[in-house]
């Protein structure tokens, strides 16, 4: 465990954590994505599911049952308990053109074609898109609200830390997983032209809001 | 080994 790799977990617990404050003082899921948190949903059990068959660490494994539960958590607010206040009218991406690609691309590029592990494939390749809905949302109704911004930037930013942990390993550990790394940057290319957004407005006090 | 990849990764 280096500093980049715990500050991003930190930063991951965190945008969990404002998600979860957001709905539950303002009553509201009004600007999410519910189709990303069911995809976010689906990546933490498909990823997890190594909580059957391996132990790593206390810490390990109550982040990995505090993702997934969370997530269905998140999913029950959007969809049951403040159904009323949820958008979806501007949440209308279509997830199959993630789901179906990502899942044909973890057949096929794997690192051990065992269910377990194309599981595992699966998720991380899917996780690199999962917030697609989400800034598709955004660009869709043109704003966000800063919480809504906060919880972005703290989600973006903890996979550009794990880069950074990766790096780090690659020279101190010899550690290398082409999968992992491909699919971080990814994830965390799709963030930047929200990074620029979140650093030059909602750090100086404004809203996002693009123009029409 | 193989089997300690990014397992104990988030």
């Amino acid at each position: 465990m280096n500093i980049f790799r715990l500050v991003g977990d930190m930063s991951h617990l965190l945008a969990i954590i404002i998600l979860l404050m957001k709905m539950w003082k303002s009553r509201s899921v009004a600007g999410i994505s519910g189709k990303s948190q069911i995809l976010f949903a689906i990546v933490f059990t498909t990823r997890y599911l190594d909580l059957f068959t391996s132990f790593v660490s206390i810490y390990n494994t109550s982040m990995k049952v505090f993702f997934i539960g969370t997530s269905y958590v998140t999913v029950y607010f959007i969809y049951q308990h403040f159904k009323p206040t949820y958008d979806s009218n501007h949440d209308t991406f279509r997830v199959e053109f993630l789901i179906v690609p990502v899942g044909g691309l973890a057949f096929l590029v794997n690192h051990e074609f065992s269910l377990l592990e194309i599981l595992w494939t699966f998720s991380i390749y899917l996780e690199s898109v999962a917030i697609l809905p989400q800034l598709f949302m955004v660009s869709k109704t043109g704003e966000a609200e800063s919480i809504t911004s906060h919880y972005l930037f703290a989600l973006g930013s903890y996979r550009a830390l794990y880069l950074l942990n990766w790096i780090y390993r690659y020279y101190f550990e010899g550690f290398f997983d082409l999968i992992a790394v491909v699919a971080g940057c990814v994830q965390t290319i799709l963030y930047c032209d929200f990074f620029y957004l979140y650093i030059t407005k909602v750090l100086k006090g404004k809203k996002i809001s693009l123009p029409a | 080994k193989k089997d300690a990849r990014v397992k104990d990764e988030l």
